[in-house]
């Protein structure tokens, strides 16, 4: 079960709290998976009491100011609501990225992008197949770049209905890109080896150093983007959108855990 | 991005709590209820028989509070699972009531526990989770309870606090365990904003996870110096898919 508890001093008005949440969770909780069960009690609660004291600087940096006793609603303080929702969606990811790094028997943290799609819902619907395909998941314990599971997970995505009632759009598998990236950590590091890695380029197998995969699989972290590069059928020409998921590897542990919980 | 994951995941993810990071205004409590060894068919291992005669380990915190000075805006996204646990159904409805009201839901604090989920517990699961609710606001308002009728009473208490289980389902809460418990957690003396305080609630939180999920961070808005802390949990059953508070309710 996933349980969250956020408490801020933020005066917020319980509708714009409402809404905010609701976008942070969207793209920051509701984007995690470690096994792929929901369950009975997942709830995230936010509770936000205004008593935040004024900041000296606030003066001088000009913009929204909130008086005493007031709250920030969508309408009354616009800038406001946005920067808080940002802040809010940003600090959800950061916890949210804990539970995937303590999932059971977890070893691994796995970032995957889906990019170039028609919607934000198709994007995440198909980083969501990717992220619970058990197959997947146990490659990248092996640390295995098995891009042939990861593009059978994009396949088989349940992909939301088309809202316009024309052609459908549709996953155009001469144009999927496969990409291992290093994680961002990595980079920043400069460390070497650890070079972004094309598996599969629009719908082709790449030859595959297999010693720099080796070294890229062998990170806790792993990054994996898949480009959909529009797609094809009704809005493939404007298909930008793009959802990010984080998950785990599959591992032996995962099995001993949950073989011994009793209910 | 470390090479492996071999080092230790609390030492590795369990950050130090700046106190400049914590919001304004919140108190925490917790403390160990037994919830899991009373509803277990089996023995529980106990920490403390297990420990060496020289080093006595206390039990992990299972039950824990959290108030706010004043009655908070509150929010909050459920699972869209069917079977919704009675909590997650107390706190949607709460949340749904507030929202009726021109100054939309208030809450003045959140009972959390680890252990038993009251989950498809029929309704003595849904009296137990009102009966939780109504414990707290009871410990936290006495005052409001001498002083107004039932029926007012009743419509605030269930306003005031939020419910957060987890653990076992199909088990009845073991309220004894938990009844005994809220007059010390709602205590002047023990309800705290420090960030050890913080630390051994977000503990409570805890099942089979392997380290507490715990951080603050403070941001300027609209002239305002505000901070955010957040506390979560979750290793196992996790693939969200939450959403507002919700009129269809099960439980």
């Amino acid at each position: 079960t996933l349980l969250g508890l956020l408490a801020t001093d933020a005066p917020v008005h319980p509708s714009a709290l409402q809404s905010a949440l609701e976008h942070a969770v969207s793209r920051s909780f509701n984007c995690i998976s470690v096994d792929g069960d929901m369950s009975t009690n997942d709830t995230i609660l936010l509770l936000a009491n205004g008593l935040a004291p004024r900041s000296s600087s606030s003066a001088a940096s000009g913009g929204e100011q909130v008086k005493p006793g007031d709250e920030i609603t969508e309408a009354s303080h616009p800038q406001s609501y946005e920067a808080f929702k940002r802040e809010l969606t940003d600090f959800c990811k950061e916890i949210a990225h804990l539970i995937v790094r303590d999932g059971e028997g977890a070893e691994k943290f796995v970032e995957i992008k889906v990019k170039n799609a028609p919607s934000y819902e198709t994007a995440h619907a198909i980083a969501s197949s990717i992220s619970t395909s058990s197959l997947v998941k146990c490659a990248l314990h092996g640390g295995d770049a098995n891009w042939g599971r990861i593009l059978c997970a994009v396949g088989y995505a349940p992909l939301p209905a088309s809202a316009s009632g024309k052609e459908a759009w549709r996953i155009d598998p001469s144009k999927v890109t496969v990409t291992f990236t290093p994680p961002a950590l990595a980079s920043e590091r400069g460390q070497d080896g650890y070079e972004a890695m094309v598996v599969l380029k629009d719908g082709t197998p790449q030859p595959v150093d297999e010693e720099k995969a080796a070294r890229l699989l062998a990170l806790e972290d792993i990054c994996i983007e898949v480009d959909l590069q529009g797609g094809s059928g009704a809005a493939a020409a404007s298909a930008r959108e793009e959802a990010t998921y984080w998950t785990c590897d599959l591992s032996k542990e995962y099995v001993a855990i949950n073989g011994d919980y009793r209910s | 991005a470390a090479p492996s994951a071999s080092t230790s995941k609390w030492s590795r993810f369990v950050m130090p709590i700046d106190p400049a990071h914590l919001p304004k205004g919140f108190v925490v409590s917790s403390t160990y209820a037994g919830i899991k060894a009373a509803i277990s068919p089996k023995p529980v291992p106990d920490a403390s028989a297990s420990a060496s005669t020289t080093t006595k380990v206390s039990p992990k915190p299972d039950l824990a509070l959290i108030v706010s000075s004043k009655p908070a805006a509150a929010a909050g996204t459920f699972t869209r699972n069917v079977f919704k646990a009675a909590p997650v159904v107390v706190s949607s409805q709460v949340l749904l009531d507030g929202a009726k009201t021109p100054e939309g839901p208030r809450i003045k604090s959140i009972l959390v526990n680890s252990g038993c989920a009251n989950a498809v517990t029929g309704e003595q699961g849904m009296k137990d989770a009102v009966e939780c609710s109504d414990l707290v606001a009871d410990a936290l308002s006495p005052a409001l309870s001498r002083s107004e009728g039932d029926a007012e009473k009743k419509k605030k208490k269930k306003e005031e606090t939020l419910l957060l289980s987890t653990g076992v389902i199909g088990v009845p809460l073991p309220m004894q365990a938990i009844r005994k418990c809220i007059p010390h957690l709602t205590s002047g003396n023990v309800l705290t904003g420090d960030k050890d305080a913080w630390l051994e609630t977000a503990r409570a939180f805890m099942t089979t996870d392997t380290f507490p999920k715990l951080r603050a961070r403070s941001f300027e808005l609209a002239g305002r110096k505000c901070s955010i802390v957040g506390i979560d949990k979750g290793a196992g059953m996790i693939h969200p898919a939450m959403s507002g508070p919700s009129t269809t309710l099960h439980a």
